[in-house]
């Protein structure tokens, strides 16, 4: 289970920030291959990335063609997505 | 079209409202404790009416019958999903009712013939289903900023693990999340975030460990049951804010609230159910007044709650006066005080932010051990300015305090943390928590306190660091601070307005007509105010004549209230700008109570734990040297002189060397741990081998702190037992060895010396008791035979020819 794991379990998920707007958004997602989801709710320039073609969970943070979007100028920012454990109260 | 007084009836149809028993009192038991003063509110005229509030949870069933009228699609999303729905996943297991039953707390429809009555029953309630799926970082920053200038309220009733060693909190984009918020939100007021307080009382996790209770962006609720007592489940904290009721043990009555698939449950349990019903009392305040920042929230709690008849061994009133305690925060909340607070309020000034980073000098933090006792730990004293030099970090009235701190440790769990601010106030911001064996020790966590709120920032900040192994470890790698740093959260200047100080009861004087002694009218005095008076007026030129003060006031023996710019000795500043009177024998005190001293007056010394003035210490302390400060004994001393110099044990202990050791059997020792037998020379010893002993056997002497068969050269056999043990004395210091006390007892002297009946005189090597050529009718048999041997020096160089006969 994830709490076992010092880091828990990545996804395939990934939020950015990006520069430039949703149209400059979109350009990246397509050129390394993500689907861009949008916004992330009411944060400016934070975008919801996915990208089908990595592994769904993994107890390592993907690697592949797919990581160098960070190297783009416009990505100030990028956080591959982990599974927290979350408790009900 | 609501008109004040349609309720007082106070009957609604909805079949469980009598049975709410946290809502109303119906019965007229003098047990009936309806402390949150719901119904007061409703009174008033505030029902939610406008507020939109949305529950981040697992859905919300929009088309449950209670919830269905006041439902807001604006305020909800599917994030699990990504769409707009937000109904919840049904299974066997009926799992996701959890959001579905915080929203009938706070807005379920109020006679409408079903289950039970929102705390905001005319407000706009929706859900965010974000907790049915895979729960990251972005799916809770998305959650925590849907629609922010719609929505006014987020209550959230779940974090990490309360396994009672998980320590995680949120991370960087749902910070973001906060941040933006609370900035951005509701047209730049600020989004209000309400969260519940862990459920991890059983398994010993303390809600410092949980980084969403402790942002101060969020407003931490905990839970008291209908007793007052400490529900079983609660976890203690310096950063919840205040409490609501909800479930107890088995037998006290649970929170009645709408459930999935239509129907009701009359068994909503835990802090889940508290912080809706927190985000309910917030409605109906703001309500009251739309323009309340989410700092102004925070303020409001802070003033209104109380401590009432909640059950708590360590509630402390702070230097601003109010009551808190870490389970409850500031007490339980009062809609109706909110509300009249919240229709007169004034927002607070800006909030000022002061990093004050502390040296960054490593300190390692030795474990408790039974010798060294508890303070063992590591305290570090900060001087804090409160950023006097920087006009836009000033703070001199705080809010919230952050330490933000590094630890290296084996064992995480041994770990207990304290601050004390510059009044006084202790908060412990970490309490050992038995499960948690990490080895990963805090990187520059967050701890977060509100005890210190409405405190001055300046002055000695005290951290202290405490760690006591629960299981044997290694001591070889004690933890380290590797370094801390000090975040206050405040105002530069006094948060608050006359309208928000003083409460009607306290007002100053106002006008001649309630007081027809009045000798100046205040209409008819137009002459300058007294300096200490604030810009409100006064009625004549006397600092007793202000309408409203300046800085302080207190009251003078005919009642008489007098601003002054700051509170006299003997005083302390209660809430803002009340003087209250400190106990008798305090000099400077941050409370009414003989244990709340700082310092005392002439003629008595403070305690250092009980912070009471006494005359003299009691057994167990002692007065230190500068004679102000009554301190504690080691904890084995029963008396003592200093702290570690014992003058009396405590029982089972005995005196050594002006220490408490444990007192063993005859012939054993204690070496820590436990008594061990002594070296076969020694009749009692106070530790091992031959050099421990304190007494001989039969068979041996006391010579020097050892035990020998017989005496040693320079030592003779002292007749006189001493206490029946027999002992070899030093010889006198003229001796080389002798036979007994004193110089006349020589038996042999040292070089330089010679032996002159049991007497060692100064003397040069004799010559001629060795040296033939001068023994035989040489210069020495001259000397005699010319009668010079008187001569000293002769004498001493013909020692033996002069002291033989003839």
């Amino acid at each position: 289970p994830p709490s076992s794991c010092r880091t828990g379990l990545y996804t395939n998920h990934w939020a950015l920030r990006i520069a430039g707007g949703p149209r400059e958004a979109q350009r990246i997602a397509s050129k390394y291959g993500y689907v861009n989801l949008g916004q992330i709710g009411a944060l400016k320039d934070y975008y919801h990335f996915y990208h089908s073609k990595t592994i769904k969970r993994s107890v390592l943070s993907s690697r592949g063609t797919h990581s160098f979007i960070s190297m783009e100028p416009k990505v100030e920012w990028i956080e591959q997505q982990v599974v927290r454990i979350r408790t009900k109260r | 079209d609501y008109k004040p007084g349609s309720i007082q009836s106070m009957y609604f149809n909805d079949p469980k409202w009598q049975s709410m028993w946290y809502m109303h009192c119906s019965d007229n038991t003098n047990l009936c404790q309806s402390d949150m003063n719901i119904v007061g509110a409703w009174r008033r005229g505030y029902t939610g009416k406008n507020i939109v509030i949305t529950i981040l949870d697992d859905g919300i069933e929009r088309n449950h019958p209670d919830l269905m009228q006041n439902y807001d699609p604006d305020a909800s999303f599917d994030v699990n999903g990504n769409d707009i729905d937000p109904m919840p996943r049904y299974d066997a297991s009926n799992e996701n009712k959890h959001g579905t039953r915080c929203a009938g707390e706070v807005a379920a429809t109020a006679n409408n013939t079903h289950c039970i009555v929102g705390i905001a029953f005319n407000a706009r309630i929706g859900g965010v289903r974000m907790l049915d799926g895979d729960v990251t970082d972005m799916v809770e920053a998305k959650s925590l900023s849907l629609n922010p200038q719609h929505i006014h309220i987020y209550s959230a009733s779940w974090g990490p693990d309360d396994d009672g060693k998980t320590v995680d909190g949120p991370a960087s984009l749902t910070r973001q999340a906060f941040e933006n918020g609370v900035r951005t939100g509701r047209n730049n007021l600020g989004s209000i975030y309400v969260w519940a307080s862990g459920n991890g009382g059983r398994s010993k996790d303390h809600c410092s460990c949980d980084g969403y209770t402790n942002s101060i962006y969020t407003i931490s609720i905990s839970s008291t049951a209908e007793s007052g007592r400490k529900p079983w489940y609660l976890e203690e904290c310096a950063s919840t804010l205040a409490t609501t009721y909800s479930s107890g043990e088995s037998y006290d009555r649970k929170i009645i609230t709408t459930d999935l698939r239509q129907r009701c449950t009359d068994s909503h349990t835990g802090t889940s159910a508290s912080a809706p019903m927190a985000a309910g009392i917030i409605a109906l305040a703001l309500e009251a007044n739309r323009l309340l920042t989410w700092r102004d929230i925070q303020h409001i709690i802070v003033r209104t709650s109380r401590a009432g008849h909640l059950i708590a061994n360590d509630w402390k009133t702070n230097a601003a006066g109010y009551k808190v305690s870490h389970l409850y925060g500031f007490g339980l909340m009062d809609a109706e005080a909110m509300v009249m607070e919240a229709e007169k309020w004034t927002t607070v000034p800006p909030q000022h932010v002061c990093v004050e980073n502390t040296d960054r000098q490593i300190k390692t933090i030795r474990p408790d051990n039974i010798r060294n006792g508890p303070d063992n730990g590591v305290r570090s004293i900060y001087e804090a300015t409160g950023c006097t030099d920087n006009p836009n970090h000033h703070v001199v009235y705080l809010e919230h305090v952050v330490v933000r701190i590094t630890i290296t440790h084996p064992r995480r769990g041994d770990l207990a943390i304290y601050l004390t601010s510059p009044s006084g106030t202790r908060s412990q911001l970490l309490a050992n928590r038995l499960f948690d064996h990490s080895m990963e020790g805090f990187k520059n966590w967050e701890f977060m306190t509100t005890h210190c709120w409405g405190e001055k920032a300046a002055g000695d900040w005290i951290l202290e660091i405490y760690d006591t192994p629960s299981q044997l470890r290694n001591v070889k790698t004690p933890g380290k601070l590797k370094e801390w740093s000090l975040v206050l959260y405040g105002t530069s200047i006094q948060p608050y307005s006359p309208r928000n100080d003083f409460p009607k009861a306290e007002r100053v004087r106002l006008s001649p007509i309630e007081d027809p002694t009045e000798d100046y009218g205040a209409d008819d005095y137009a002459g300058p105010c007294n300096a200490e008076c604030s810009k409100v007026g006064c009625g004549g030129p006397g600092p007793d004549h202000c309408n409203d003060c300046l800085h302080y006031y207190y009251k003078s023996k005919n009642n008489t209230r007098i601003c002054v710019p700051n509170c006299p000795p003997g005083h302390y500043s209660a809430d803002k700008k009340r003087c209250k009177k400190c106990s008798p024998n305090c000099e400077t005190c941050f409370g009414s109570h003989s244990d709340q001293c700082n310092t005392c007056k002439p003629g008595y010394y403070i305690n250092e734990e009980s912070r009471s003035c006494i005359t003299s210490c009691p057994d167990g302390y002692y007065l230190d040297n500068n004679k102000i400060v009554c301190r504690k004994c080691s904890e084995n001393c029963k008396t003592c002189t200093e702290f570690q110099t014992c003058t009396e044990c405590r029982h089972g202990l005995s005196l050594q060397n002006s220490r408490c050791v444990i007192r063993c059997e005859e012939g054993k020792y204690y070496n820590g741990r436990d008594c061990e037998p002594c070296h076969h020379s020694c009749a009692s010893c106070a530790g091992p081998g031959a050099d421990g002993c304190l007494n001989c056997t039969e068979e041996y002497l006391m010579e020097n702190g050892r035990c020998v068969l017989a005496c040693n050269n320079g030592y003779y056999f002292d007749q006189s037992l001493e206490n029946g043990y027999k002992t070899c004395k030093r010889c006198d210091a003229s001796c080389l060895g002798c036979s007994g006390p004193g110089e006349k007892n020589c038996t042999s002297c040292p070089s330089g010396y010679l032996l002159d009946t049991g007497l060692c005189v100064v003397g040069l090597v004799c010559k001629d008791a060795t040296e033939e050529s001068w023994a035989e009718g040489g210069f020495c048999m001259l000397v005699k035979k010319n009668n010079l041997c008187q001569r000293k020096v002769l004498q001493q160089l013909c020692c033996r020819t002069c002291t033989l006969k003839g």
